[in-house]
């Protein structure tokens, strides 16, 4: 009813998850029947544990609901969507069947009120619940956007503390009918809430009533919640509004009257708060996981609680590769399965799966396979490794022959010189004894010498020894 | 008679039906 604020923040609260992951499941179903004064009220009061996966906002007969401006009873709406326990939700137009505010049902944005201020109930993907005022630009926020929220009208509950009075000056408009928004707060009537707890669990609220006749007011139920530790709440549709169905089944007394007024019937409403068995965030584990009791177990390399993310392990493949769903992708020139094993010799590519393709059977590049690499031995041809038997590599067989021939005359001569040498060095040597010798000269013409001396220094005349 | 659509008649409203003026 009142303004519309399309940008920046409004008064509300968020309440992170808790930091455990909560025990998926854990629901609790509290039947009362409390006095209120002098009167006497039945109704319910649900908890649920790890409310992102637990709890969803539903369309009218299902998705579509809104946009078709369906109307149908929270029985109907639940029974396909499996619900343990569900309420109505938002308001209406009864003529119409228009849900009024802001709707986001299982991730999808259904309606957007435009930043009208009445109070809000959500849950953001990372699990913050939110409640009180918020503007179209909070309503409509990308980066952590809201996966399920829809309106009511008054805040009932605070961080801990009643937020009537300030709820009505917030969402009422003065300058219409006198009283109309007051008495909505005061009278007796069947009411329901939704809002949470310290622990961050869920809670949905039931009391039974008929307006002016039965049931609780705004007051009385905003004590009731604070009794029980509710932290922060809003109050939903009443009146012949408020159901309260159970495994399936309506487990309250509506107010309005069936075609017959003997009987009372539940009314067709919009949209629906449902706590349900706990889903995988997101439902279909991105598609790399199967959902086990709210919990995705994950396939391949992929990790995380919806199995968004690839891990391949610490070595986190070497920096050598990429990991992908099926493990790690090697690099050209790397293999193994954390691509920490370089190709062996004559393979290259990434995985090592390609021969080289270079003469000879040459090794190549492991990476490019570039066969005219440095750093490798030579490759040379098998042939020519080794050496035929009598195949010389620069003379024949005959220039060989021949060499050898003329070295080995050359030889012969060389040792016949040298014999006859010392053959004669010996036989002086055997006519030299003494500091010299006297080797009388001889006449040719047969005449000796007349004179014929022995020379001094002990030297002696070999010739008459 | 004593199923099927209720008769709506239990309203509990928080704003008058008949609206002067639109929301600002």
């Amino acid at each position: 009813d009142c303004t519309r604020v399309r940008a920046g923040s409004r008064e509300h609260e968020s309440w992170a998850p808790p930091l455990a992951t909560p025990v998926a499941g854990g629901l609790a179903v509290r039947t009362f029947v409390s006095h209120f004064g002098e009167r006497a009220v039945a109704g319910h009061l649900t908890r649920a544990a790890a409310p992102l996966r637990a709890f969803s906002v539903l369309e009218p007969g299902g998705p579509g609901g809104c946009a078709a401006r369906r109307r149908a009873t929270v029985e109907e709406t639940v029974r396909a969507a499996g619900c343990r326990v569900a309420q109505n939700g938002g308001f209406f137009r009864m003529d119409t069947g228009e849900c009024l505010g802001n709707v986001v049902s299982d991730q999808r944005r259904v309606s957007s009120s435009g930043g009208l201020q009445n109070a809000q109930f959500g849950i953001r993907r990372d699990g913050t619940l939110v409640t009180g005022y918020l503007s179209e630009e909070e309503v409509l926020d990308t980066e952590n956007p809201f996966v399920q929220l829809l309106s009511g009208v008054v805040w009932l509950i605070r961080n801990g503390s009643i937020y009537i009075n300030e709820s009505q000056a917030t969402e009422c408009d003065e300058t219409q009918e006198t009283g109309s928004f007051s008495k909505f707060v005061n009278v007796i009537s069947a009411r329901t809430a939704v809002g949470h707890d310290r622990k961050g669990q869920l809670v949905l609220f039931h009391a039974d009533g008929q307006t002016e006749q039965r049931g609780i007011n705004l007051w009385e139920m905003a004590e009731f919640l604070l009794k029980q530790d509710v932290v922060n709440a809003i109050n939903l549709d009443g009146g012949g509004s408020a159901t309260f169905v159970h495994n399936g089944t309506l487990a309250s007394y509506p107010s309005d009257h069936c075609q017959d007024n003997m009987w009372r019937c539940p009314r067709r409403v919009t949209t629906v708060v449902c706590v349900h068995e706990p889903r995988c965030q997101p439902p279909d584990c991105h598609g790399h996981g199967t959902c086990v009791e709210g919990r995705c177990h994950c396939t391949g390399s992929f990790t995380g609680p919806g199995c968004g993310e690839l891990d391949c392990g610490p070595a986190n493949c070497s920096h050598h590769g990429l990991c992908m769903e099926t493990g790690c992708h090697c690099d050209a020139g790397w293999t193994g399965p954390n691509c920490s094993e370089e190709c062996a010799l004559g393979w290259h590519r990434p995985g090592c799966q390609r021969p080289c393709e270079c003469e000879h059977q040459c090794p190549c590049d492991p990476q490019t396979g570039n066969c005219s690499i440095s750093g490798v031995k030579l490759c040379l041809q098998p042939s020519e490794a080794t050496l035929r038997t009598g195949e010389l590599s620069f003379f024949t067989g005959t220039t060989w022959l021949a060499l050898t021939l003329a070295l080995v005359f050359l030889l012969l001569i060389s040792t016949a010189a040298n014999l006859s040498l010392l053959l004669s060095r010996v036989e002086r040597n055997r006519h030299l004894d003494g500091d010299y010798a006297y080797h009388p000269l001889q006449e040719l013409n047969s005449e000796v010498p007349a004179a014929e001396k022995e020379q001094p220094g002990g030297a002696h005349n070999p010739f008459k020894d | 008679l004593g199923s099927g659509a209720s008769r709506d008649d239990d309203l509990l409203l928080p704003y008058p039906r008949a609206r002067a003026r639109r929301p600002r």
